[in-house]
């Protein structure tokens, strides 16, 4: 009924505000949004699919980039010296660009980050 | 969950930051 839905939107709003704290791109959180929407009512999974394309078609998902651990061995060669996922975390903290959120165990990109890193949905 | 995902333009920045650490 019209009125389920409004109550599965309201609550998938509600759920995305806590996306928005996390510092990932409007349109993956708006990817989200659509997916949960599917998820709940999978009648309606067509049109959410068309939702996506054009989400998807508009603003394609920069470049990948490296993960923690890849930065680290890159780190590695280059100064010939043993450098630990686990420090470069520390030092991305120390430099401000990341910060921890222990309770979701989860990094966070500051807004010095978001110039060299991206937050993606894993 | 998510995941973080570093560009290229970070590379020199730590490269930096460890050669001071190690110095």
């Amino acid at each position: 009924s019209p009125e389920q839905l409004q109550n599965a939107m309201e609550t998938i709003d509600r759920l995305s505000g806590w996306l928005d704290d996390t510092g990932l791109k409007q349109a993956a959180i708006a990817q989200w949004k659509f997916n949960a929407l599917a998820a709940m009512y999978p009648d309606l999974r067509e049109v959410t699919e068309l939702a996506k394309q054009l989400i998807g078609s508009s603003s394609p998902l920069p470049d990948a980039g490296m993960s923690v651990t890849e930065v680290a061995s890159l780190l590695t060669e280059s100064l010939e010296t043993k450098i630990k996922p686990e420090q470069v975390n520390q030092a991305l903290v120390t430099l401000g660009y990341q910060q921890r959120n222990e309770q979701k165990r989860i990094w966070i990109l500051t807004e010095a980050g978001t110039e060299h890193g991206t937050s993606l949905l894993a | 969950g998510t995941q973080v995902k570093w560009h290229r333009s970070i590379l020199a920045i730590l490269e930096n930051y460890f050669r001071e650490e190690i110095n």
